[in-house]
């Protein structure tokens, strides 16, 4: 094809049981919409990268979706972001790990990639480096959902492990 | 964890990849997601590859870089190269899953669990999203 573009999104529930006709729905009509974005773009011409970090967004701000508005908590009860990007043209690379402020990571990731000299950013280095640059910043408290508080408190309460599978949302 | 591949019209891929990590996660760890070679890699002599899942056994086997090594010198198909190095992480004790485009076009995606958010659309072609 002139142009592809392929998408997935973690949204937490993988087993058919589990799965409501309202989750699925959301889901789908999340990757739709990110699709819809990186579609936009290769379309009309954009480059791979634009269209990436463009489907990226939509479900970075999506709450379904682990990433961004609807990260998974912590266990101290705090969201900590981590994302990259990659562009093949010349395999530069950017990544940022452990943010807390910055609305879409992987436009940090990709500003680490393109106004720094280095690839891999972390912690309050780099939301100090997102800040700096100018990146949409927002309350870390934009990050949480209810629905993922239950999540980390239903995970405490059982007591277990990230890797049981039937408690790893992620 | 959410992620994305393309090719553009003049034949580049990328890649992206963004995550929460894991619920309840501690001591600052970090998955494979934003480790460049595990989780995200894109290269235009090979594909593109964003990959999701257990996060220590993707960085242990370095899947998004396998996979596009395995396109390069092995000439495997962008499936071949997912399936063969998914495998060898399920082998490792990993479950997750990639998806793939090539600077050719190509699309493909693999994946060791019961079912995991994805989706695709190109130039022509039908959109497909799926779940299981």
């Amino acid at each position: 094809s002139d142009w592809t573009l392929v998408i997935h999104g973690g949204a937490g529930v993988i087993e058919r049981e589990r799965m409501t006709p309202e989750r699925e729905a959301a889901a789908r009509a999340g990757l739709n919409a990110a699709l819809d974005a990186g579609q936009k773009v290769l379309s009309g011409g954009g480059t791979a990268l634009d269209a990436v970090e463009a489907a990226v967004k939509v479900l970075e701000d999506d709450p379904n979706f682990n990433a961004g508005r609807g990260a998974v908590y912590t266990y101290d009860g705090t969201n900590e972001l981590d994302a990259a990007i990659m562009d093949g043209r010349t395999r530069a690379a950017g990544a940022v790990a452990g943010v807390t402020r910055t609305r879409h990571p992987v436009s940090l990731a990709r500003k680490v990639m393109e106004d720094s000299p280095h690839v891999f950013l972390g912690g309050k280095g780099a939301d100090q480096f997102s800040a700096e640059r100018g990146l949409e910043q927002v309350d870390p408290a934009w990050f949480g959902t209810p629905e993922r508080k239950r999540q980390l408190d239903e995970l405490k309460a059982k007591d277990v492990s990230w890797f049981d599978v039937d408690m790893k949302y992620g | 964890t959410v992620g994305a591949v393309a090719r553009d019209q003049a034949g580049h891929v990328a890649a992206a990849t963004s995550t929460g990590g894991i619920t309840g996660k501690r001591w600052g760890r970090i998955g494979d997601a934003p480790i460049i070679g595990a989780g995200t890699y894109a290269d235009d002599r090979a594909c593109a590859v964003s990959a999701t899942g257990s996060g220590e056994f993707f960085i242990r086997e370095g899947v998004a870089h396998e996979i596009c090594a395995r396109v390069r010198f092995a000439g495997e198909t962008l499936k071949q190269a997912g399936d063969t190095v998914m495998a060898e992480t399920k082998a490792l004790g990993g479950s997750g899953g990639v998806i793939l485009t090539g600077p050719r076009g190509e699309i493909a995606w693999s994946f060791n669990t019961p079912g995991m958010y994805r989706g695709h659309v190109s130039a022509g072609g039908k959109r497909v999203v799926a779940i299981y």
